[in-house]
């Protein structure tokens, strides 16, 4: 079981990148489980038919931690394990509180031992590399972590940041810093700045994947482009990133 | 004095608008301080004429805790007094800490009865509302807050984020939520997707400021706009964006 942990700042496509990994690489026949990790817990949404699932916390609070395997973990296509961990209410407790409590629920459930993935994807908010942000890093819960980033200065920000996350705090052996994904925002001079991030902090650009509205289209009917236009070239480029991530992690 | 919070998403403009509008009131004659709470710590950069000064957390490390004033507080433009509370090694311990630790020392040297401040500029991150982000409106250091967005969906995203944490946690007859502040972004429909965050959070859109290529300009001489293009349209803009956050707030 390979755990990957995909990380960048928020709204730069980590969802929409780790979505369509997920469905690539299920249509390959590989057991899949992705957990969004990010408050906004839609990170599945595209997996489900544009539902947004249930979240781990939301699960607890709701049914005074009562709580079964079935009520936070979805099929959805292709047969990919839907997680989302959910996030506390704004301004009160620790916004990576729900990914710590998530990851508790999910070993208590025994979650591995039921759906035996292949693949788990942490799809991580990466603004802040702290409290339950960092436990993909920290706690061992990662072996390879991927950056999505474009050539905007603060999405690159954050990679770094994220970068030096893992270097200071990854534990010995755990948490290798995989590469860069850059998600094109078509920025002037992109593809040498996101390059020059990937040299800085000693690692490569694993797959640039263009931007393009077929992913708009695709969202607006509540799927992956994976799902919705599987001939499309744009499916082909997250097919090529699959390839690339099984290759890197030794899959 | 008036403690005014600036809030939004990283990358927004928070800092960009918040020194053009340090500048502006302190070239009226007013007393301003600006405290960056953003562990990118450049908040007031182009007040000290690019210069990156140190942050609290910064001199509290290096100096073994014998801080003074004078390490952590600096006069740039128009006599702003500049202060950037810094952030911990990414990864390791909250990443909203040096604004807890800045607020202690600020309060500790007595900066506020030193400076004698009109205005009080807090510039904080707000893609987390946690820990001491969540500081300016839950320990009730800021009588108002106005959040930075444009029409992107993630900016609006995190607006609404942090008007939740703000209607939850502030504390009774602290932080009101004083309105938003449009950076424009030129994204389709933007006025009407920005003024719809604010009718349904309960407020108002205080001001449109354009997107403008001076503001790059500026920067790359280590300026705001207002110091070096002070006849512009857009120097205009920022100071008739200071003329309505003194309106509101009631100076
Ligand atoms: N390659 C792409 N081309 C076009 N649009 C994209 C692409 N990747 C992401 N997007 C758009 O960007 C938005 C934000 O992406 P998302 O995956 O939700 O970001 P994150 O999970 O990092 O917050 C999505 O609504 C999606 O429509
Ligand atoms: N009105 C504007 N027009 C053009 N560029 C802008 C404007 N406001 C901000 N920017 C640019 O956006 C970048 C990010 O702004 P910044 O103030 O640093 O964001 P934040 O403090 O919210 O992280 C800046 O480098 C600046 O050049
Ligand atoms: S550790 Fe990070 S996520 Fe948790 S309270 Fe602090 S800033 Fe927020
Ligand atoms: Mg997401
Ligand atoms: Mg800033």
């Amino acid at each position: 079981m390979k755990k990957i942990a995909i990380y960048g700042k928020g709204g730069i496509g980590k969802s929409t990148t780790t979505s369509n990994l997920s469905a690539a690489l299920a249509a390959r026949g590989l057991r899949v489980m992705q957990i969004g990790c990010d408050p906004k817990a839609d990170s599945t949404k595209n997996l489900m038919q544009g539902r947004v699932i249930p979240t781990v916390l939301d699960q607890i609070r709701q049914r005074d931690n009562q709580v079964e395997l079935d009520h936070i973990a979805f099929e959805g296509f292709g047969g990919v394990v839907c997680v989302e961990a959910g996030g506390p209410t704004p301004g009160i407790g620790c916004a990576g509180r729900g990914i710590i409590t998530a990851f508790q629920k999910l070993e208590e459930l025994e979650a591995y031992e039921r759906y035996q993935p292949d693949i788990v994807f942490y799809d991580v908010l990466g603004d802040v590399v702290c409290g339950g942000f960092a436990m993909p890093i920290r706690g061992g819960y990662a072996d390879n972590v991927f950056i999505v980033t474009s050539g905007e200065m603060m999405a690159l920000y954050a990679a770094t940041n994220i970068a030096h996350a893992i270097e200071n705090f990854g534990k010995r052996g755990y948490a290798k810093y995989s590469g860069l994904i850059q998600n094109s925002r078509n920025v002037e001079n992109e593809d040498a700045l996101v390059q020059q991030v990937a040299r800085e902090s000693g690692t490569e650009v694993v797959k640039i994947i263009p931007r393009h509205k077929l992913v708009q289209q695709a969202e607006n009917q509540g799927m992956t482009v994976v799902e919705a236009f599987p001939d499309s070239e744009m499916a082909r480029e997250y097919n090529s990133l699959a390839d690339k991530v099984l290759e890197v992690v030794g899959l």
